[in-house]
């Protein structure tokens, strides 16, 4: 079973074309192994992106350097999905 | 809510309990209710489609499908509670009623059943399918990327890693050409509706191109209505437009080429977005996402028994 923990999920405010470009170039470096659950596509739309543990530092110091507003919408995904298992168990125990 | 098992709409379940809720449908409300199947899955897991139905042969009719892209748990969850409201409000519901007496209803709950068990198993974070890629280590492709409509366009990968990998070509998987053929062959389809989830969009296409459909006027205000009516019940509130407008190019997906086959109604629900969790909604949230997105679905299926085409 493949684990998340430490993964995070941020949701990144794009302000104009430039920044939204900048978050295309980061879906292109296959190396950070990044997860877009919602793509960059136009400034109207936050985006959405899961980053494995070992690549969260990185990718907050790109978004920062670049002056890219984030927020984090899961902290740490394990404890969610942890959550999700234990509520599945107990309502099948019910 | 009277009903003689205890399964739990409220919650999340295996393939196999959602399987055994479809055979619980189908006879709890035999004269409505029948399961069939439209194919197998890759890994050889059927692909079960509930038919609602008064009678009558060849008529025409609404696909609804769910789960194409296996994580987002929300729709496929939904779905089985839709299943449950469109047999129990025919013969109480005078809209619901009337329309199962002039049209069908064929609902697909899980449209990857192979990667939903995976992502219960395996990787909770699975969207593809488990097909294997010839000459790649990596497995899947979207489904959602491998129709036959704009195939190869922009807003989709060629690189079978990437979680939007189009296939080796159009409906290359197994899961998509079970759908195409049951569609063909039926011949009367008027209405093709497919949940995703999440961010609250409605959409109508297209994804790969950015050229208004020949319908727009009326999708566009049709999807308006069917928006409205969700927002009537808890204030959610979905963005409507086309694919390409609303969020990027994508080609190859499933209402673009139902679109283009004929079939006018062709939309892509988005479901709602609590704003902390993505597509891992909370299993509370799961009721009220079915409950606004059965009012939005009301609206479209009725838009389609009054104007048929």
């Amino acid at each position: 079973l493949e684990t998340f923990v430490g993964d995070q999920v941020l949701r990144i405010k794009t302000r104009n074309e430039e920044e939204v470009k900048k978050l295309q170039l980061l879906e292109s470096l296959e190396h950070l192994e990044l997860d877009f659950w919602i793509n960059p596509s136009t400034p109207a739309l936050p985006v959405d992106v899961r980053i494995p543990a070992n690549s969260v530092q990185a990718v907050k110091a790109f978004l920062e350097s670049h002056g890219i507003e984030y927020s984090i919408l899961i902290e740490d995904l394990q404890v969610v999905l942890d959550k999700e298992k234990q509520d599945m168990a107990c309502s099948q125990q019910k | 809510e009277r009903s003689s098992n205890s399964f739990n709409y409220g919650t999340y379940h295996s393939l196999d309990s959602i399987y055994a809720e479809l055979d619980h449908l189908a006879s709890e409300y035999s004269n409505i209710v029948s399961k069939l199947q439209i194919g197998k899955s890759y890994e050889k897991r059927p692909l079960y489609v509930l038919k609602f139905s008064t009678g009558g042969s060849n008529r025409p009719a609404i696909w609804i499908d769910a789960g194409i892209h296996s994580r987002e748990w929300v729709t496929q969850a939904s779905a089985v509670w839709i299943a449950k409201k469109i047999a129990s409000d025919y013969g109480k519901d005078l809209s619901i009623t009337s329309l199962l007496n002039k049209m069908d209803i064929f609902l697909l709950p899980v449209t990857n059943p192979d990667g939903y068990v995976f992502t219960h198993t395996t990787n909770r974070m699975w969207r593809k399918t488990r097909s294997k890629n010839q000459g790649s280590p990596c497995v899947g492709v979207d489904p959602n990327r491998n129709w036959d409509a704009g195939f190869g366009g922009p807003g989709a990968s060629s690189n079978p890693c990437s979680d939007s990998y189009r296939g080796p070509s159009a409906n290359s998987e197994v899961e998509v050409k079970s759908v195409v053929n049951f569609i063909k062959n039926h011949g009367n389809i008027q209405a093709f509706l497919t949940f995703h989830s999440y961010s609250q969009l409605l959409m109508y296409p297209y994804g790969y191109k950015c050229t208004e459909p020949a319908d727009y006027a009326e999708l566009d205000a049709l999807g308006r209505a069917a928006a409205s009516s969700i927002r009537s019940l808890y204030g959610t509130t979905f963005t409507v437009g086309s694919i390409c407008s609303t969020i990027y190019q994508a080609s190859g997906g499933s209402i673009d080429w139902s679109y283009d086959y004929g079939i006018k109604y062709s939309f892509a629900f988005e479901l709602r977005d609590t704003g902390r969790y993505g597509f891992l909604l909370p299993a509370s949230q799961i009721i009220p996402t079915a409950e606004e997105t059965w009012l939005g679905l009301k609206k479209i299926m009725e838009h389609v028994r009054d104007n048929p085409y």
